[in-house]
């Protein structure tokens, strides 16, 4: 149910 | 060289509980004046966890320079095990050491353990964690929100979390039905049942259950949980341990197909 997003979408490497 | 005495070494123990289903291998790393950290992803880079146990948590601590240490947290765990939770642990690693060594006392010193987990060299990925003025903060007893991820765990995979000047509302949705549980603020004065809601925008965000369920290994670290929320960002899910340190999850949010 939905997509998973990435976490490293949100932070920076 | 790197010494730290945690005279509770179950705190030692509880932390490794809380991270070692969600995390395989990691790198702790120990520093002269921040203190014992880690920092790591699980395997599908959808959850992060943080922890940090701070140098003047510990009763004694010595780092005279930062130090990597790659660990596999199953076997460190296997280890950990092996101290009562009474006992006082000590982690010893020489600057260019293969090996940490855990030191387990007795109260009362009459046991004595040494064990040493050979070290191991991990590739990891150290992700950059801006600091955000989150939309909403929520404190609430740990153990209840353990409570309402398993229970809505049996119903559905995935939690909408909604707050507004209602409450904070937990809703799934699964084949047998729905279910909704909701919490209001409270006054109370006893710290362990308070529920505060600090509000600065609602949010409405949905999380799988299965991480936010793995998170909640860190319950018997604390008796409260902060849940941090801001439109489309991950979760915080932490966990204080006061005067010691804290282990941080944050959680990608899942979006419409």
């Amino acid at each position: 149910r939905g997509k998973q997003q990435n976490l490293k979408a949100f932070f920076t490497m | 060289m790197f010494e730290a005495r945690l005279t509770e070494g179950a705190i030692l123990k509880k932390v490794l509980d809380s991270v070692k289903d969600l995390v395989t291998d990691a790198n702790f790393e120990a520093d002269p004046t921040e203190g014992f950290k880690l920092q790591a992803m699980d395997s599908s880079h959808v959850s992060l966890v943080s922890l940090k146990l701070h140098a003047d948590g510990f009763a004694h601590y010595r780092c005279d320079r930062p130090l990597t240490m790659g660990m596999n947290l199953a076997n460190m765990a296997k280890m950990l095990k092996c101290a009562s939770n009474e006992d006082a642990i000590t982690m010893k690693a020489d600057d260019a050491g293969d090996v940490v060594a855990f030191m387990f006392e007795s109260p009362g010193q009459e046991k004595i353990s040494d064990f040493e987990l050979k070290l191991m060299d991990i590739d990891s990925e150290h992700l950059g964690i801006p600091d955000t003025e989150y939309a909403v903060t929520i404190r609430m007893p740990s153990a209840e929100f353990k409570r309402i991820c398993s229970d809505l765990a049996t119903i559905g995979d995935t939690v909408a979390i909604s707050v507004s000047k209602e409450g904070v509302k937990f809703s799934t949705t699964g084949d047998i039905g729905d279910a909704n549980v909701t919490l209001r603020q409270n006054s109370e004065d006893d710290k362990e049942k308070m529920i505060s809601i600090e509000l600065g925008e609602p949010v409405n965000l949905t999380f799988a259950l299965r991480y936010l369920n793995s998170f909640t290994k860190a319950t018997p670290l604390s008796d409260q949980v902060v849940i941090r929320l801001s439109p489309q960002l991950p979760i915080v899910v932490q966990y204080v341990v006061v005067d010691v340190g804290y282990i941080s999850y944050y959680l990608a949010p899942k979006i419409e197909d």
